[in-house]
């Protein structure tokens, strides 16, 4: 770290916390992205009638070498970074992938004509994982 | 996957299984293994749209029938007392359903016989198709909803005596269908700015739907005047309303995979001390009516 430091004379002293900020914050690593539609852009609106707007939101980024706590991953997860790093680089590194969801109403018209208002499972990530 | 091979309905669940003869052609990706196949959801409701109706044929589908615009209204209403701006059903509502189905009665009855409806005594012909309603869906609560014209004064006080037949049909006999069994009830109301009224017709319909019947074929007479007997104001100058023929209203609990399981997420609640705890009796009304849960609820969001 010494000679990162000594190399990087040009930065200017004011923001060296965004230069630090870099080591404690990986950059590109797995989280939660916003992702908002609307039904009326995939003209759906004509049969659902509410939300307007379902921000699915989608989950992107790398899976740092050893996943710790900080993403609740299994054991396992280490596992398969080493079978992919010291055995068989075939094997997929582990992915970003979404941990956890919420639930979402929907209420649409049926092909009868009558209403339907219903709660769908999973239909939102609230949560990023690797593994 | 539409333009690959057939694929059919399960009866059943409602939802889209692929024949067993050309499994083989789906894609892996959509394939289950093969214990599960058979009668199992591959695509939750929703999806079933992504694969029946991709962009270059949603031109094409057969046209919806509209709902009534009061039903719509009604409906929206619903949907924002259930569910926040973002669309997520609301924690802290203690309601069981996680499905509501609203149904019309078919227009041709309604067409036979809409100019019954003037005057005061009331009777009207109703036939409502339940194809709809899926296996998995269990009946909690089913209501007729009547809404009011403006023209009936707001605030006033008003009894309606509700004689509500079931008719079954008898094929053997194709003149007339028969009467399997009947309630009469007298309902007592205000009519306030909402102008709807909710009959609960819970217990008078659950041996119907329990035995999935698909059509429900009802005779209702309505008379209303004005006054209130237990305030002992004398019951007099009948009603001259117009009443649109009653909706029917079914709170259902979906048990199938897609659907969202409040309990569940609440038991994973309780197991992650991290979230809140929240008590909620099993004995609320299933359409989270008034009543003891929600001070309970309250007092615990004090706590909190």
């Amino acid at each position: 770290r010494d000679e990162n430091l000594k190399e990087a004379p040009a930065t200017p002293p004011y923001n060296l916390s965004e230069y630090f900020k870099q080591f404690l914050f990986p950059q590109n690593e797995c989280e939660l992205h916003n992702f908002r539609l609307s039904f009326s852009q995939l003209k759906w609106d004509r049969w659902i009638i509410a939300p307007h707007r379902y921000s699915p939101q989608y989950c992107k980024g790398d899976c740092p070498r050893v996943v710790g706590h900080r993403y609740g991953s299994p054991v396992h997860t280490m596992v398969q970074n080493i079978i992919y790093e010291k055995l068989d680089s075939t094997v997929p590194k582990p992915s970003c992938v979404p941990a956890e969801y919420s639930p979402l109403s929907v209420l649409t018209i049926e092909p009868d004509g009558s209403i339907v208002y219903k709660e769908y499972e999973d239909m939102i990530a609230t949560k990023c994982t690797c593994r | 996957p539409h333009s690959r091979g057939r694929v059919v309905s399960d009866k059943t669940s409602g939802l889209l299984v692929a024949p067993e003869d050309n499994i083989s052609e789906l894609n892996p990706l959509l394939r289950l293994p093969k214990g599960m196949r058979r009668g199992y959801a591959l695509l939750p409701p929703l999806l079933k749209v992504l694969s029946d109706r991709g962009p270059q044929n949603w031109e094409s589908e057969a046209p919806r029938l509209q709902p009534d615009s009061r039903a719509l209204r009604y409906m929206k209403r619903l949907y924002k007392m259930s569910a926040t701006k973002e669309g997520i059903p609301k924690a802290n509502k203690s309601h069981l359903y996680n499905t509501v189905r609203l149904f019309t009665p078919c227009s041709e009855c309604k067409h036979r016989h809409g100019d019954l409806m003037k005057g005061d005594v009331h009777s009207v012909d109703l036939l409502f198709n339940l194809d709809r309603v899926t296996a998995l869906e269990h009946l909690l609560k089913s209501v007729l909803l009547y809404s009011f014209d403006t023209s009936v004064p707001i605030s006033s006080s008003i009894t309606c005596m509700c004689h509500l037949s079931v008719k079954e049909h008898d094929f053997s006999s194709q003149v007339c269908p028969s009467i399997s069994h009947a309630i009469a009830f007298s309902l007592h109301f205000e009519v306030r700015k909402r102008k709807w009224v909710e009959l609960d017709v819970t217990s008078f319909l659950q041996p119907l739907i329990a035995t999935k019947r698909r059509n429900i074929h009802m005779a209702v007479n309505f008379t209303c005047l004005m006054g209130d007997p237990q305030q002992n104001t004398k019951l007099e100058n009948p009603i001259n309303m117009a009443l649109v023929p009653p909706s029917l209203l079914l709170y259902l609990n979906d048990t199938s995979e897609q659907a969202y399981h409040r309990w569940n997420s609440l038991r994973h609640r309780r197991k992650n001390p991290m979230w809140p705890r929240q008590r909620n009796s099993l004995l609320v009304d299933p359409t989270g009516g008034k009543g003891k849960e929600n001070s309970q609820g309250k007092r615990a969001s004090r706590r909190r």
